[in-house]
């Protein structure tokens, strides 16, 4: 199933 | 200040509700361009991203850039006041502690006013990059919807992989498996049913179905919704308005075994 991924580890803060 | 009228409450009705069981407390970012709003869930799995251009107000005036921190909760009792057809006005001060709302019937001389108290919310803003994904999908949002719900009384995720023979949505539980594999249809009487596959490499990548089962909660706002995907990066759900305006969501994948 795969380990859920989190969406700041893609988009960067700022 | 913020002046901004919609013709019909039942848009912004219908962006709230989409979102509201996924973020809470958001900052509506008023600037002469329109309304946005960026918001992440709890969790940090997925992104909320709307943009109402001022183009899908009439009038719409903004002078300075003002944030509106609302809570989607109070939203959503104010809005439930007015009627699917009602026109709704947004106003604002340029330092506003309250937004104020305004619904209007068309049809007769009623006309009610709300003020909804704002809140400081210091929120994250994420860079979203521009990306070139390697397939991007349009079909009619009823039926990604329904292929959500379906695989979801199956399993927690859902594999879609896209190849030039069509894309697959697949999953496997403890009852057993299930796939629904969709390929490029046309319908000429009928556009909003079309499959358009937009392929440049395959993809494929793993998600909660929990979270796009949520997303499809903004399935009445248009006939077709766009998924874009690319290997190892966030999913992008898009459900386009008039005017350029949109609602999008994005969703980390699951990675590795």
């Amino acid at each position: 199933e795969g380990t859920q991924s989190n969406i700041t580890n893609f988009f960067q803060g700022g | 200040m913020l002046e901004a009228r919609l013709e019909q409450a039942n848009l912004l009705k219908k962006v709230v509700d989409a979102i509201k069981d996924l973020v809470q407390d958001c900052n509506f970012d008023c600037n002469d361009s329109g309304i946005a709003l960026q918001a992440m869930d709890n969790s940090h799995v997925a992104l909320v991203s709307m943009m109402l251009k001022s183009e899908s107000f009439s009038p719409f005036r903004c002078d300075r850039n003002i944030a509106l921190g609302i809570n989607l909760t109070s939203l959503t009792k104010v809005l439930r006041c007015a009627a699917n057809e009602d026109i709704l006005t947004l106003k604002a001060e340029d330092a506003p502690d309250v937004v104020n709302l305004v619904f209007e019937s068309a049809e007769s001389d009623r006309l009610s006013e709300y003020d909804i108290k704002l809140m400081d919310i210091d929120q994250e803003h994420l860079g979203i990059p521009e990306t070139e994904y390697a397939a991007t999908i349009s079909m009619p949002s009823a039926e990604f919807q329904k292929i959500c719900r379906d695989l979801m009384a199956l399993s927690e995720s859902v594999s879609i992989e896209c190849t030039k023979e069509g894309v697959k949505f697949a999953c496997s539980g403890d009852i057993g498996s299930g796939s629904v594999t969709l390929r490029s249809h046309t319908n000429v009487e009928k556009p909003q049913l079309n499959v358009e596959i937009d392929l440049s490499e395959p993809v494929a990548l793993t998600f909660s179905l929990k979270y796009l089962v949520n997303f499809c909660k903004a399935s009445g706002l248009s006939e077709q919704v766009r998924l874009c995907l690319s290997n190892e990066v966030p999913l992008l759900v898009e459900y386009a308005l008039s005017n350029n305006s949109y609602l999008r969501f994005y969703l980390a994948p699951k990675i590795g075994d």
